[in-house]
């Protein structure tokens, strides 16, 4: 209707095309091209072009896992990690983290018979648990930098940005991770693109202070629902995490 | 940038506030003198600008740091561009998109109170159709944050701290903006208008945040079945029928209608 908003969306089930065989794959960096694909999209109406948009995309699937040793040896896996903040030798936990504790941790522990009370003290003072990251099936070794520091000049152009990714590739390295969300920018993520440069992308929370909320949640929420909805197409980012030496606020949750 | 879109690069200048208040006279007039105006570098930041004008060092270099004041963490200022019409827009939607500002903005066009933009990260998008004209004035007035803080090293006493932290009371921004406890504290340089703003073209539906989603049936690799989702809106004051028509490498080719 006039003035609708809606979301379409677009499937093989509906355009055999989208099936696509022998796709080219997005690796990272040093296990194989970075392969990528323009999506031009048009929409018309009454024959005449409305609006397009340019797409690049990359065919690849990420999968994690989280894996620990407890203190008496039991394998512990699961699917995301529970912080291991810890004020007056108590660990914080806020509701994101309580969940995913409940969901993925503890009642699959309990289920197991292992002990919950040592569970909560793997990432602090026993062996820190350890993500694996697979890219396209296949298990990644990830080695990086770790990219902050803003000089206040937001000098971000390519020119001045590539050779520090060049010098990452021929590093070996194959990932950045995007420090309190310091270079959330669309040439910083075309360039990770490019390089085979893995993103681990935090937000720009405050790493600081007493873990408080952040002041007006609901202006942090719309710029992380945003920089998600712009950037998400980017193959090259692996993990969008809640921020720096904290975790997520209850809304961002 | 193409047929239907433009990047407003060239011909920026900014000012502080109060120079704007005591010369008086109105920023949307073609008379309007801003011969005493800094060029601005945009995208970029206040201090980018001035830095490139040669009113400060490149804090980069040395102790070059220690010459930005304190005052440039508490100082409104004002962006302005003149820029003609690109294109016959007869039958057009004209869109205005700033693609990042920090801190906070109210923009303007010839003269209209467009709206404001706050948080680093999100898009000022604004319809300017009814007020665009042959030769437009667009300007933007950049508010520095609430609170630039106060950087201080951590003790049992004062406990973390806010060393480097998030600008209090504001919203998302570049987090090391306060300064750190093991250099002197100079805070607030990354206001400004920090990315391209752009000038579009389009009939009544738009498109916007396409997303495409890639599915492989691990551990087969040899096939790839792909999503595209995206926002589609009717500005227009009837319903339209329309047509989504895609390309992947100018090999795939599809078309998809759809009512709005």
């Amino acid at each position: 209707a006039a003035g609708e908003s809606r979301t379409v969306s677009v499937s093989p089930a509906e355009i055999p095309g989208l099936h696509l065989e022998n796709p080219r794959l997005w690796w990272p960096n040093g296990y194989g091209d970075q392969a990528m694909y323009d999506l031009d999209l048009r929409v018309k109406c009454g024959g005449a072009e409305s609006d397009v948009r340019r797409v690049r995309f990359g065919v690849r699937e990420f999968s994690y896992e989280l894996t620990a040793d407890t203190p008496r040896g039991e394998e512990i896996r699961f699917e995301f990690q529970p912080t291991n903040d810890v004020r007056d030798g108590e660990p914080l936990f806020d509701t994101f983290h309580r969940r995913v504790v409940q969901q993925d941790v503890v009642v699959p522990a309990l289920r197991e018979g292992v002990d919950v009370s040592r569970l909560r003290r793997i990432g602090k003072d026993a062996t820190s648990p350890y993500l694996v990251l697979r890219c396209n099936g296949v298990r990644i070794f990830c080695r990086g930098g770790n990219w902050g520091m803003d000089d206040g000049m937001k000098r971000v152009s390519r020119e001045r940005l590539e050779p520090a990714f060049r010098l990452h590739r021929e590093e070996g390295f194959n990932m950045v991770r995007n420090w309190t969300g310091e270079s959330t920018e669309e040439i910083f993520y075309t360039l990770c693109d490019e390089y085979g440069m893995l993103v681990w992308n935090d937000f720009w929370i405050s790493t600081e202070g007493s873990n408080l909320n952040v002041n007006d949640e609901d202006l942090f929420i719309e710029n992380a629902r945003q920089t998600v909805k712009r950037f998400r197409n980017h193959p090259s980012i692996a993990v969008w995490c809640p921020r720096n030496e904290g975790y997520a606020t209850p809304t961002m949750a | 940038s193409d047929d239907a879109t433009w990047t407003l690069a060239g011909g920026w200048e900014m000012t502080d506030a109060d120079r704007v208040v005591a010369e008086g006279g109105s920023l949307f007039s073609p008379a309007y003198d801003t011969s005493g105006w800094y060029n601005a570098v945009v995208p970029g930041t206040v201090l980018t600008t001035l830095v490139d004008a040669g009113v400060y060092p490149d804090p980069y270099y040395g102790l070059n740091n220690m010459a930005i004041p304190e005052s440039l963490c508490r100082t409104e200022w004002w962006y302005r561009i003149r820029f003609d019409k690109p294109a016959d827009v007869a039958g057009r939607r004209v869109w205005l998109n700033f693609e990042g500002i920090n801190y906070r903005a109210d923009v303007w066009l010839n003269g209209r109170k467009l709206g404001d933009i706050r948080g680093a990260f999100v898009e000022g998008l604004f319809d300017v159709t009814e007020c665009f004209s042959d030769h437009n004035v667009l300007a933007v007035k950049i508010y520095p944050p609430y609170n630039p803080g106060i950087p201080h090293e951590q003790s049992k006493a004062a406990g973390r701290g806010p060393n480097g932290g998030q600008l209090c009371l504001d919203g998302p921004t570049f987090i090391s903006s306060e300064g750190w406890d093991w250099i002197p504290g100079i805070r607030d340089r990354n206001i400004g208008i920090w990315q391209d703003v752009t000038l579009a073209y389009t009939g009544d539906v738009t498109l916007a945040y396409p997303q495409v989603v890639t599915d492989l049936p691990l551990p087969d690799t040899s096939s790839a079945d792909v999503t595209v989702r995206m926002e589609m809106t009717n500005h227009a004051a009837v319903g339209r029928h329309v047509v989504l028509c895609g390309r992947i490498d100018g090999v795939t080719e599809f078309e998809y209608p759809v009512e709005l």
